[in-house]
């Protein structure tokens, strides 16, 4: 169980990073 | 696009798994695009989070008694660690430059490598849970292999009483992770045993009962009693020896998701 929480704090930050540098492509697009 | 083959890790990967994908498509399509904005606060964030992450699995290596796990989840969260200063130093060089490919290409490569060190590390997790169901099931086959040498209705009790609350655990367990499995097949395969199983089970301890019931009044038949009850202990193995192969089993069958 801490595992998996510690994995889908990780998925949620990286969502965040991604979300952050796409949005300066999506614009362009 | 990767596939994960449970529900749990499925839901915690699948959304970053499409969003790598994305930004890949963005970046690639995009090589001279927009200036990139200033990173630092959400990678830090992901360095954070590996960095409990790390913490938490190194805990789990080291409390748990699973060599496998032990040999196998390390290399998970060096790959995981990797990815993060791939992030960090990203991020660094776009604060020096907004425009930076180089720094572009890393933070694609750390998102990538993030998504597939958790993914390695899940399911370094994940078959470790999947080991502990084996042992259940294996317990249950050593049971099972006793039921040829029970000749009395004391020992046939003392049977039961150890076969019993095995059975009822693995036969959990098993179907809790047949609901957690994303591949059809496999969880058809693990219903369809465990229900033989489960029907098996009250037929060889009448079998059982049959047998000692023909020894103890010196009837006829004895042999062919003997050859029905190891005739079903026989089956009742079978099926868990094919549940044990496909719990192991991790492989996506393309055909059928197509």
């Amino acid at each position: 169980e801490i595992i998996l929480d510690a994995a889908k704090s990780i998925a949620a930050a990286t969502s965040d990073l991604i979300k952050a540098a796409s949005i300066a492509q999506m614009e362009l697009m | 696009m990767p596939v994960f083959h449970t529900k749990t890790i499925e839901s915690i990967l699948d959304p970053v798994a499409q969003q790598v994908s994305r930004l890949v498509i963005l970046h690639e399509e995009a090589e001279d695009g927009n200036a990139m904005p200033d990173l630092e606060r959400p990678v830090k964030a992901v360095s954070q989070a590996v960095a409990n992450l790390v913490k938490v699995g190194r805990e789990t290596i080291n409390s748990s008694d699973d060599a496998l796990l032990k040999q196998d989840m390390p290399a998970s969260l060096k790959r995981v660690e990797t990815a993060s200063h791939l992030l960090e130093d990203a991020s660094v060089m776009l604060k020096g430059d907004p425009y930076s490919s180089t720094a572009r290409k890393k933070l694609i490569e750390g998102s990538r490598g993030i998504l597939q060190g958790t993914s390695s590390l899940l399911l370094c997790f994940d078959e470790s849970e999947v080991r502990k169901i084996i042992r259940e099931c294996k317990r249950v086959l050593d049971y099972l292999a006793v039921a040829e040498v029970i000749e009395t209705m004391e020992d046939l009790v003392h049977f039961l009483k150890n076969l019993s609350p095995c059975l009822s655990k693995v036969s959990g367990e098993i179907s809790a992770r047949e609901k957690e499995l994303t591949h059809q097949v496999h969880r058809e395969i693990l219903i369809r045993c465990l229900d033989q199983v489960r029907t098996l089970a009250p037929i060889l301890i009448c079998s059982m009962k049959i047998f000692i019931h023909i020894i103890s009044s010196g009837g006829k038949g004895a042999e062919e009693a003997a050859e029905n009850r190891n005739y079903l202990s026989g089956r009742m193995s079978e099926e868990i020896n094919e549940i044990i192969r496909v719990l192991q089993l991790t492989t996506y069958d393309e055909d059928e998701w197509d």
